[in-house]
């Protein structure tokens, strides 16, 4: 596992920050977000995809009222693909009895998909080697969340109770320094952290993103970390995480 | 509590520079003055309670004013996170209890 791993980095595998506004809809943003990204580091050049086919099409049929991502990713293989954001684009509610995935043309498509095993150094290696994975959290702290690494305890952020899914894209170590112009004391030790991509827009946390403390399942990170698998082009060698 | 009846001194007007300022950041109005001042405690409740946060936070979060910091617990719960259900209504990212989950 390396020491810091940032997909960011990597040109054409994250999308954009999205908002979920009003729709409860952050298993399927980060369902879609997760087939970007693997989609993106294996076939590039990358593409954006339909979010609005899973809320449509989602075999619960509840579209913004919620839903879970190993459905969203059970749709994905039942609809053949997602089409993309371009051609079946996002409005802000579902319409569960009007999936129109046959309508569209689909632009990415999974074999399979994986659940990791609720161990941090697993979920590290994995991301690192592969690519970015979803994860189902507490959303609890993330209420007052501004900025900086979380490092929550099981009294503060229950991990038992998980109920916002995030897509993850990397991890690092915060180093004795703390930033500047922040007001909080330096922290003792480095911390190791995750980065995290949310789905309530660019301007919240930071820039779209939030940290969570590596190591002591915070939140409840490691409860449900799925990945959807794309299949390897032949005579292709695989990206590696950027530091 | 209400705010009727306190003694007008910096604290509450501090708390109400602060929540002007999260009304135009964050483009937020409200229908009626007892609606504002249900959001101005509520608001101040969050304030208080990232407060809490950041002295027990172990890591280097910030915590403060957010685009949620006007909304409830339960209220920032039912948009972005355990909807409380009614009639079998699923919430957003449900609430997952199964242990029986093995690998794939």
């Amino acid at each position: 596992v390396p020491r810091t791993c940032d997909w960011r980095k990597a040109a054409g595998v994250i999308s954009s920050i999205k908002n979920q506004a009003n729709c409860n809809c952050c298993w399927a943003i980060a369902t879609v977000g997760n087939i970007e990204a693997l989609w993106g580091i294996t076939w590039q050049p990358s593409v954006e995809l339909s979010v609005q086919q899973l809320l449509d099409c989602d075999r619960c049929g509840n579209g913004c009222g919620g839903g879970f991502v190993w459905d969203a990713f059970i749709t994905v293989l039942n609809n053949s693909g997602l089409a993309s954001e371009k051609d079946y684009p996002f409005q802000g509610k579902g319409k569960p009895h009007k999936c129109l995935a046959n309508k569209h043309k689909k632009v990415a498509w999974i074999q399979d998909f994986i659940m990791l095993k609720d161990n941090e150094q697993t979920i590290a290696s994995y991301l690192a080697t592969h690519g970015p994975i979803t994860v189902t959290i507490n959303v609890k702290l993330l209420q007052q969340y501004q900025s900086g690494v979380i490092r929550a305890t099981p009294t503060t952020c229950d991990p038992r109770h998980v109920d916002h899914s995030v897509l993850l894209v990397g991890f690092g170590v915060e180093g004795r320094r703390a930033e500047a112009g922040s007001s909080r004391p330096r922290p003792r030790h480095s911390t190791p952290y995750w980065i995290l991509k949310n789905s309530w827009g660019a301007n919240w946390g930071e820039k779209g993103y939030f940290r969570l403390h590596r190591g002591s399942n915070a939140c409840g990170i490691t409860k449900y970390p799925l990945t959807a698998r794309v299949q390897l082009p032949q005579n292709r060698r695989p990206v590696s995480c950027p530091p | 509590g209400s705010l009727r009846g306190q003694d007008p001194g910096p604290r509450p007007l501090e708390l109400k520079e602060v929540f002007t300022l999260f009304q135009i950041q964050y483009n937020r109005s409200y229908s009626n003055p007892a609606e504002y001042a249900r959001r101005l405690n509520i608001f101040a409740h969050n304030l208080a309670q990232a407060q809490r946060l950041q002295e027990e936070d172990l890591g280097t979060a910030e915590f403060g004013v957010t685009p949620f910091s006007d909304l409830t617990e339960e209220e920032f719960g039912q948009h972005y996170g355990h909807r409380r259900a009614a009639a079998g209504v699923p919430s957003l990212g449900r609430k997952v209890e199964s242990e029986e989950w093995g690998e794939s």
